[in-house]
């Protein structure tokens, strides 16, 4: 089973547009996928067409009431695609266990109880650097960092390098980079094409060959809460959310 | 003196880019304008040009030391608009005031030794609803909430207007909502057009008139540290920061 953090601190890079689309192109070509929605926004959950309020246990009742995640993760309507659900109480989630011993490692030893279920576990973070984002990086292989074809996003790039290399010190030995992704690349300006060569300055051997265009479709769809291969399966974001899977299948050779 | 917070928890959604440019528009227009960056990121820092190593005092020292706020004050490069900077170590002030009493207002307590100097007060928030934005809706007379016209960015309308709500209840009982601004428009899109009558909505009355188009050169400004009336002062992007920090001075009447 491989982990993969999908994280970024910038907000609005396409951390969640990822962590779906991703998740349910690897489910399309057959592998067992597990998507785990930390961020109390819970737009992972509701792009996937969940109600929140629908669902029972939550990632909250994981990391906060120690439930087991197995009772916490739900079928999407496609085959292969399990999720574990967001919840808003996960904004306290952080002061509540301010004095707990071990609280980054609750995620980490949670799938512990998965390990044999599925090919993948994906993690969608929100925008910080905050204890929900360290419980992923404690408990992930990797870390996926889509990377908005912009001048903000590239700010942030050092930073979360930063935090990356902290984690892999302190509660994480083994956390590598997945990739850069780059996200809502756009031909015609010049700052994307800027922001590409830079982001390869940065991080050389580790940006991911796939680019992500800017596409509406892919805007669309989470509005029918559907991935963007239900929702429009010949459109480019899909094209090119598949490439991403094949590319992240090809990395893990036989796992 | 009018304070307004600039907070969405959605990420990417025009926070930053609303707060350099909307503060640059009240300056050139004689307003005399205090902006204070309290996300980590410091993209308000860097976007007006300051290099935040450079930078004696910042707002974490305010927050946390209690240092007098006109020793973290800073002169920009443009007549009329001083900054109060970023720091890295805002990420951890959530963590390190915990258990402290009063922890809300120091930004409130802090912004009365400069009552009389500024016009307006803006204040950048980070994309989330933790310590850092309560102070700043702590500190404020009006929220002004940027709202990008895609389907995420509507999803968590209810969960701000909410924490709005609440903190009117606790913890500032004067806020009000200064107006949603529609950003990133692109009239070609039915998405955007679709989220401007749903936000219209679910906020009647308090939706800006100005929308901001998306506008390449808005985000070409910001690598370049400067607000959009010096980069490229014809730009639709200008007129429409312009057009909104009008709509700013209207709406306080004589203050
Ligand atoms: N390649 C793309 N083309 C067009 N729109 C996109 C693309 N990727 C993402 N978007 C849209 O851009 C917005 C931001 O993306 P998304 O919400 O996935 O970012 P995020 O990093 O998860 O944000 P947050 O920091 O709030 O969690 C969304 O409205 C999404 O639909
Ligand atoms: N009207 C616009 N047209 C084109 N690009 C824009 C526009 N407004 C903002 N942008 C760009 O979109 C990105 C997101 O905007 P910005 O960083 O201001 O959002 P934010 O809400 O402050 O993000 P965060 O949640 O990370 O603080 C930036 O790269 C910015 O340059
Ligand atoms: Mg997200
Ligand atoms: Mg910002």
């Amino acid at each position: 089973m491989k982990v993969i953090a999908v994280a970024n601190q910038k907000g609005g890079v396409g951390k969640t547009t990822t962590a779906v689309n991703a998740s349910a192109c690897l489910a399309e070509k057959g592998k067992r996928v597990l998507i785990i929605d930390i961020d109390p926004q819970g737009n992972t959950t509701s792009g996937l067409g969940i109600d929140r309020k629908t669902v029972g246990f939550t990632v909250y009742d994981v990391l906060i009431n120690g439930t087991d995640i197995k009772k916490a993760v739900v079928h999407t309507a496609w085959d292969n695609l399990d999720i574990c659900s967001s919840s808003i109480h996960l904004a306290g989630a952080e002061i509540e266990l301010v004095s707990v011993q071990g609280r980054e490692f609750r995620l980490k030893n949670a799938l512990k109880a998965v390990r044999d279920d599925y090919d993948f576990v994906i993690i969608d973070c929100p925008p910080s650097l905050g204890f929900l984002t360290l419980n992923a990086l404690a408990a992930a292989n990797t870390v996926l960092i889509p990377i908005q074809c912009e001048y903000y996003a590239l700010e942030g790039l050092s930073q979360l390098t930063a935090t990356i290399r902290s984690v892999r010190k302190s509660i994480n030995p083994d956390l590598d980079i997945e990739g850069a992704l780059l996200t809502m690349f756009d031909a015609r300006t010049n700052l994307s094409i800027e922001v590409v060569e830079e982001v390869k300055r940065a991080l050389p051997h580790k940006v991911c060959s796939t680019i992500i265009p800017r596409n509406v479709r892919l805007s669309e769809a989470p509005s029918f809460g559907e991935p963007i291969i239900a929702y429009d399966t010949n459109s480019r974001g899909a094209m090119c959310y598949r490439a991403l899977a094949e590319e992240l299948i090809e990395r893990i050779g036989g796992v």
